[in-house]
């Protein structure tokens, strides 16, 4: 694409062609979006972030690409996201495993662990979302490097979960985390390791009915929400419990669309109502946070 | 990928009804040679679990919720070429 307004964000892309469209995004918005490498895979590909300008922190991890267009369309016209951003610096990660979603291209479209080699196994990948230094490898992972919930050798062995923490402790002052993932319609916040409530629970609990309420606005989708342990099942070594354990009291973690009809293989056509039903949620997340200092 | 010689792959939701299919369930989960891709695992009574099967399995109740990926796999993958080559 020559440009985001001819981008299409209705069909799946390659790494290449989303890489691209980061720095057509930065190009075209010098003033407000800029390209951060936070390191490189297991594979040696870069991992990128993209930082868009203003003075405060929320990072939010794996974002459909459509929901970029709006950021920089909306900043300036949309009242309540101009405030966000005019305090809020906002941190996306699109690509969050580049080596295994280009294996996905390449090879075998229903990978989702890495690509990393373990030794002494003949199986390659760990479970990103089982790698981080909550609750690491009790129950609620899998320590068999063939299974699709294997949390690897030790917490943060994944270069490109490491990645990610170094970022998060460097930058010292991430207000807020949330990342994402397919499928099953679901709002999230920790613990996923013990059933122990976490301490903001009840703020917790509120924000995430207010997100699902505003994000059924759009279409009607309906998503459940509660902690990872209780809304879904026992997970070890999760995202959002090391992040909540760093501090960030709005750690949160969506399944998006559907309940299973399609799964990992939703339709193209669902990506743009997918995207904009979900913006609502975080915007709802973001005002939160903007209004709720700490 | 379509040069690997699969059985038609299907993705298969089941419903367990008590913790001992549970435990079944998950005792499949590590049945490595099965090569069942568990899209959703088994966590409790009630909650759906969705496993991409080569093949139907046994006597525990489910229903089909895709019956053919790699169709799907193929018009995904036109979708993208045809925007492409637009």
């Amino acid at each position: 694409a020559r440009s985001t307004d001819t981008f299409n964000y209705a069909t799946y892309h390659t790494l290449e062609e989303i890489y691209d469209f980061l720095d057509l995004l930065v190009e075209e918005n010098p003033h407000l979006v800029s390209k951060i490498q936070i390191g490189n895979t297991y594979e040696g590909r870069p991992i990128y972030v993209l930082k868009v300008t203003s003075t405060w922190n929320t990072l939010l991890n794996g974002l459909p690409m459509q929901t970029f267009g709006k950021i920089t369309q909306d900043y300036g016209q949309d009242a309540a996201f101009t405030a966000i951003l005019d305090t809020m610096d906002i941190f996306l990660e699109i690509v969050t495993n580049p080596d295994g979603f280009a294996f996905t291209h390449s090879t075998n479209r229903m990978w989702r662990k890495t690509r990393s080699h373990t030794a002494g196994s003949l199986c390659i990948g760990v479970d990103p979302n089982r790698n981080w230094d909550a609750g690491f490898g009790l129950s609620g992972a899998s320590s068999n490097p063939c299974s699709e919930t294997y949390h690897g050798k030790f917490a943060n062995s994944e270069v490109e979960v490491k990645s990610i923490v170094d970022f998060v402790k460097d930058h010292g002052n991430i207000k807020a985390f949330i990342s994402i993932h397919s499928y099953s319609q679901l709002l999230m916040y920790p613990y996923g390791y013990k059933t122990e409530p976490v301490p903001d629970q009840d703020e917790l609990d509120q924000l995430s009915k207010a997100a699902v309420t505003a994000l059924a606005s759009l279409y009607g989708t309906k998503f459940n929400y509660g902690s990872i342990i209780k809304a879904i099942y026992q997970a070890s070594g999760s995202t959002i419990d090391w992040t909540y354990s760093q501090g960030i009291k709005y750690s949160f973690t969506f399944e998006l669309r559907d309940t299973g009809r399609y799964g990992f293989l939703l339709p193209a056509s669902q990506i743009i109502p997918t995207a904009k039903e979900t913006w609502l949620a975080l915007l709802t997340i973001m005002e939160h946070t903007l209004n709720h200092p700490y | 990928l379509p040069t690997l010689t699969l059985p038609r792959h299907q993705v298969l939701r089941i419903s367990v009804a008590d913790e001992a299919q549970v435990q079944k369930v998950k005792e499949l989960e590590d049945l490595e040679d099965l090569q069942l891709d568990f899209w959703r695992g088994p966590a409790h009574p009630g909650f759906p679990i969705d496993v991409r099967v080569p093949s139907p399995s046994h006597s525990i109740s489910y229903e089909t919720m895709i019956e053919d990926v790699q169709s799907l796999l193929e018009e995904e993958q036109e979708q993208m070429f045809a925007f492409r080559s637009r």
